[in-house]
């Protein structure tokens, strides 16, 4: 398929270039709703004192996530795709031009809220994390696989919400996920409450010094 | 783009035969995990004693979702759709061919989980409903603006867990909902606790008495 060979030159264009300015790129990815920005809000609060941050955000339309992303003092370019349910390559070309790349430690990239199609389209991206939700079902994985099996980490968030769910079950979710993606590691958080965020940050300062 | 125009002239088609059948056919679309099939358990409840139910179900893998609207004692085709993210007319004619069309008044589809591509995606429906749960949050009608403009009914489900979620605001999310599709009409309700179930099933008769 020619589309994905032209998204994926691009791609490693823009991988090269962040590798080049020593910045290390995370895509976002979930259902619509699911706490991709909620995540984000709550990391720069933890991390903008050591890390030079920036987002790419991704959706139909408005400016709704790059402006809570703005309140919180760091840079956010907003992409409106109209009706395309993904990111690519060449949409995120265009948002870097924006970015004064000299700056940045940690880009976050968050796509397009789809559980499905962001999978396909390599963006220039270091990792890939998938966040799923307690409120979407515990099945979604076995249904959904694509992503989970393109994923680095998985972010089960609004954990906090879960005794007051009598049918999400963490150990059913944590089968789901293995039986698509076995080797992948899985942590449960709630960006509202806390929970898991200390691992997530970890994680985060793992991969950058493993970049770096 | 001669990708819809082949999809449309299938979709007309089923439409017709469905229409002959005197069966009204409903397009179920959603985020994941929003509650379409736990709404079609809660409706199957209510309804298989004066109507003739189908089922065709859309997913990427699995038969979760036919398997529990087959535990109600109702028919349920089961499209795995592989890597695509929405079901199209050719998929949902195929599935026609398993069923007994002579016997069905209600033929629900199940769109696969995604707010983006199954609004441009006619199937050969005569309505479509979109759910939007009270967890994915309040702006996602004006963010996810093309499945909103293109359904006929919304219903915003889960609304047992209102008390529980600060961030969501019914206000909101109704203003949110005028401002993309002014005239469609949208009901609250839980499938779990039985809010708004008695419209939900009022607004069916009405349709299908209508259709006849
Ligand atoms: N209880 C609880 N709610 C959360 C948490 N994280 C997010 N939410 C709620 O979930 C809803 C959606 O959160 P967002 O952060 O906007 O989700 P998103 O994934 O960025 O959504 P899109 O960008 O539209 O796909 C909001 O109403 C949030 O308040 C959490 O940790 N716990
Ligand atoms: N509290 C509450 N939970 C609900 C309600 N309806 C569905 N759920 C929960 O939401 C989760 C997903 O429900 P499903 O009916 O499987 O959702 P779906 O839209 O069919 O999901 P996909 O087919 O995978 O896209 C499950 O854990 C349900 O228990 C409701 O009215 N109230
Ligand atoms: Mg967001
Ligand atoms: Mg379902
Ligand atoms: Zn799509
Ligand atoms: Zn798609």
């Amino acid at each position: 398929r020619t589309l994905l060979f032209d998204n994926d030159q691009q791609a490693a264009r823009n991988r090269q270039r962040l590798t080049k300015h020593n910045i290390t790129a995370i895509n976002l990815m979930s259902s619509p709703g699911s706490g991709k920005t909620t995540l984000l809000e709550c990391t720069i609060d933890e991390l903008l004192s050591r890390y030079h941050i920036a987002v790419i955000e991704g959706d139909l339309e408005t400016e709704n996530d790059a402006r809570r992303i703005r309140a919180k003092g760091v840079e956010a370019v907003q992409i409106t795709t109209g009706n395309a349910c993904h990111l690519d390559a060449t949409m995120v070309d265009s948002a870097l031009q924006q970015l004064d790349l000299e700056q940045i430690d940690l880009l976050f990239i968050e796509n397009v809220g789809n559980l499905v199609c962001p999978a396909s389209f390599d963006l220039g991206q270091h990792r890939n994390v998938t966040l799923l939700s307690t409120t979407e079902g515990d099945d979604k994985p076995e249904k959904y696989p694509l992503i989970f099996r393109a994923s680095d980490l998985l972010l089960i968030s609004k954990i906090d919400l879960l005794p007051l769910l009598d049918e999400f079950d963490l150990q059913c979710a944590t089968d789901s996920f293995a039986s698509v993606a076995a080797d992948t590691p899985l942590l449960p958080l709630s960006a509202k409450r806390g929970d898991g965020v200390a691992q997530w940050l970890a994680w985060l300062n793992d991969t950058h010094q493993h970049l770096q």
